[in-house]
């Protein structure tokens, strides 16, 4: 019922208590849905392709579609460097952040640690889902080389079925990801190789944590269960999300320097200086 | 030559192809930690001198330390009460970059080279809601600003922390004194803005009682069903008057 604004001179969020619902610019709307959702993952006795658990080497969800996680309480904080929505859930938690000056959103994720007590693997996905009309082809980064162009459930060379109609839509994500139609360009870039997707219209999605019970078989020999101090890991990592005009060069070049700057973000030094008056630095 | 010589040598490891996806076996996994740890913090020897010697500075010496883990953490700024934070930029040209780091809760000023102050932003760090094992640190909030980097540069920031926020107020002695005189009310984010006894504070309407040299911001358990977005809206509009 109540509606909330991050905004700087780029861009505005809006926000209200379902979470993000749209990114406005001054010529054009986007509706924007940022959820975190987990896929379960299959249990077999990998004796053959169809009772294969998903382990280390394959995703495997036994599912088609994954499971939504629901933020349990919303904050805003403003200020005169950045404001923040902040948003919880039981095992995931995000902040996104408009800082002055920039022209993207940030989000700053902290998930885990996964919990297994009910004997079932999950791999937790963050999703972006917007109304840009795509039609099944997305762009990722191939390893840092070119942007290669991807569509849902084809190959180019290739007339493809598909056994494992999730997976197989899966591609690495070294630097970014984006999908466009002709008026708008949605870009999400990553502080790390991540796998992404688009499974659905407008979505972007990208993986960020793992935690499986079982040996998938392909040769490491054990399940990826990662455990520190008794509970599983935790990780938080940082997505940048820009909105762009596709058909403005300046804009698309603007996205490269971005990605770039957020793989090769400064490297900061922290210095004690009691020894040193203010003047004197 | 030979520090940066043994990050090489731990690169070229980090290139197989179980390293790369994460298909290692966890002990194999804790092993390229290892590795992978001790040749970038030895290589920072390399880049630590490089920046004294640019620094030019010869006089007073510099224990560069970086916080290379991606956490609210950071020893160096939460034990001082001024400090420098050296920034490289990497890219080949100017940038805009936020900059966070972990402090203690309390009043800063940060300062560029050329001596302007830098608008900062002083924001709480959020707990988890899960009872986890989590960053090992004191922090309780990020002294956050926009750096405006050249390019390959390299620009120090002096931040300083004000005196007087450290008066032996604390959260923990607000909200005894708030229980004492019997308020329901939950304190939270208390701002301290003059002498101890002597300046007056006048808390927002809708609370009876007053502060004697504190600025309060009060939630209501009314506010905390509303939904604690709710009230971080509330809490712009109230008017913060000193007398």
């Amino acid at each position: 019922s109540e509606e909330y604004y991050l905004e700087n001179e780029f861009l505005k969020l809006r926000s209200d208590d379902t979470g993000v619902t749209h990114m406005i610019l001054p010529d054009r709307t986007t509706n924007l849905r940022i959820q975190f959702h987990y896929w379960t993952g299959c249990s077999g006795d990998n004796t053959n392709t169809t009772t294969r658990s998903s382990g280390a080497y394959i995703f495997r969800p036994e599912t088609d579609k994954p499971y939504p996680l629901e933020y349990n309480s919303n904050r805003i904080v403003k200020g005169e460097v950045v404001q923040e929505i902040r948003a919880e859930s039981d095992t995931a938690s995000s902040t996104f952040r408009v800082y002055g000056g920039l022209p993207f959103i940030e989000h700053d994720f902290v998930v885990g640690p996964i919990p297994v007590d009910d004997k079932v693997g999950k791999e937790y996905v963050i999703r972006y889902d917007t109304n840009v009309g795509n039609d099944g082809v997305f762009f990722t980064d191939s390893n840092g080389r070119q942007v290669l162009k991807r569509k849902l459930n084809e190959r180019p060379q290739w007339n493809l079925t598909l056994a494992e109609p999730i997976a197989g839509n899966y591609y690495p994500v070294t630097s970014k990801v984006f999908l466009e139609d002709g008026h708008t360009r949605i870009t999400v870039l990553v502080d790390r190789s991540e796998g992404g997707t688009s499974l659905v219209q407008g979505g972007i999605e990208l993986m960020v944590h793992r935690r499986l019970l079982h040996d998938d078989a392909f040769g490491v020999g054990e399940a990826l269960n990662e455990v520190a101090q008794g509970e599983g890991l935790v990780v938080r990592g940082r997505h940048r999300l820009l909105n762009l005009n596709p058909n403005d060069e300046q804009e698309t070049l603007s996205e490269k320097k971005y990605a770039l700057q957020t793989h090769y973000e400064p490297i900061v030094f922290v210095s004690k200086a009691e020894h040193i008056s203010y003047e004197s630095w | 030559k030979f520090v940066i010589d043994e990050l090489k040598s731990a690169m070229g490891v980090m290139q197989h192809h179980d390293a790369i996806t994460g298909t290692e076996k966890q002990h194999v996994a804790h092993d390229y930690e290892r590795l992978l740890d001790n040749a970038v913090e030895d290589a920072l020897l390399v880049a630590r001198q490089g920046i004294s010697k640019l620094s030019k500075s010869e006089k007073y010496q510099f224990n560069y330390e970086r916080c290379r883990l991606n956490e609210s953490s950071c020893a160096t700024s939460e034990d001082s009460q001024q400090f420098v934070v050296t920034v490289y930029n990497p890219l080949g040209w100017n940038t805009l970059e936020p900059i966070r780091i972990p402090v203690l809760d309390g009043e800063y000023e940060v300062y560029a080279p050329n001596g302007e102050k830098v608008t900062s932003q002083l924001l709480d760090i959020p707990n988890p809601v899960r009872k986890i094992p989590t960053r090992k640190s004191g922090a309780t909030h990020e002294l956050t600003f926009i750096a405006k980097l050249h390019p390959l540069s390299i620009k120090s920031f002096f931040i300083k922390k004000m005196q007087r926020t450290r008066r032996g107020i604390d959260y923990r002695s607000i909200k005894n004194y708030w229980s004492n005189i019997g308020s329901p009310y939950i304190v939270e984010n208390i701002d301290y803005v003059g002498n101890i006894g002597t300046d007056k504070i006048v808390v927002p309407s809708h609370v009876s009682g007053t502060g004697s040299n504190i600025n309060f911001d009060v939630l209501t358990d009314e506010d905390l069903n509303v939904g604690r977005a709710e009230n971080m809206r509330n809490r712009d509009k109230v008017p913060r008057n000193m007398e």
